[in-house]
């Protein structure tokens, strides 16, 4: 463990914590998009697998069942007491493709050919990918709330933070590389880059997330 | 170390 993976733990943290205090506290889930946290749900129920498998820390297995647990009940909460808030035809990028691509990508380069492997690498690709429907949906409406877009920020910038854990894991342990977690990791990372330039020059400044 | 089973990232 280190001060950027720690840092990054806690902001993914932070941002599941208010995505779900958005949910409660306007009832509605207007402007998030329900495939990218149905992704999320895949991700973690396809990695997490491990949790049946081995035992790394304490820390690792509450984190592990609290992701599991959290997104769960999001894809509860927007399925059933806030669907009447969901305007689907907002949320239409085809995750068929996303879901697609992963799995192509993680039976053709995974670490081993096992079914744990396998589905590992394909819940890294995926997790890479999993945020586009929802910056998807800010871009063809073109705004966002406040408190979604520091969730969308949370998120992305707990992946940049995971970046610099590489970093300082490859120096640190011996050249510590696992090239799946760093492809999928820049590619996530990199996903935010416009996000991440609207979010400094207007959120922060007390604007609201509008495309120009 | 086996990298392939040395998942201990979240």
């Amino acid at each position: 463990m280190n001060i950027f993976r720690l840092s990054g733990d806690l902001l993914h943290l932070a941002s599941i914590f208010i995505l779900i205090a958005r949910l409660h506290q306007t009832k509605s889930c207007a402007g998030i998009s329900l495939k990218t946290q149905y992704l999320y749900l895949l991700v973690f129920a396809t990695r997490y697998l491990d949790l049946f498998l081995g035992f790394v820390s304490v820390y690792n297995t509450l984190m592990k069942i609290f992701f599991l647990a959290s997104s769960g009940y999001i894809v509860y909460l927007m399925y059933s007491p806030l669907k009447a808030s969901y305007d689907k035809s907002l949320d239409s990028f085809r995750v068929e493709y996303i879901i697609a691509f992963a799995a192509v990508v993680a039976l053709a380069f995974p670490h081993k050919y096992s079914v744990v492997e396998v589905l590992w690498s394909f819940s890294i690709y995926l997790e890479s990918l999993a945020i586009i429907p929802q910056l998807f949906q800010m871009t063809r409406t073109g705004e966002a709330d406040n408190i979604t877009s520091h969730y969308v920020f949370a998120l992305g910038g707990y992946r940049a933070l995971y970046m610099l854990n590489w970093f300082y894991r490859y120096y640190t342990e011996d050249n510590y590389v696992d090239y799946i977690s760093w492809i999928a990791g820049i590619v996530q990372t990199a996903l935010y880059g416009d996000f991440f330039y609207i979010y400094i020059t207007r959120v922060l400044k007390g604007k609201s997330f509008k495309l120009p | 170390m086996d990298r392939a089973s040395a998942h201990d990232e979240l």
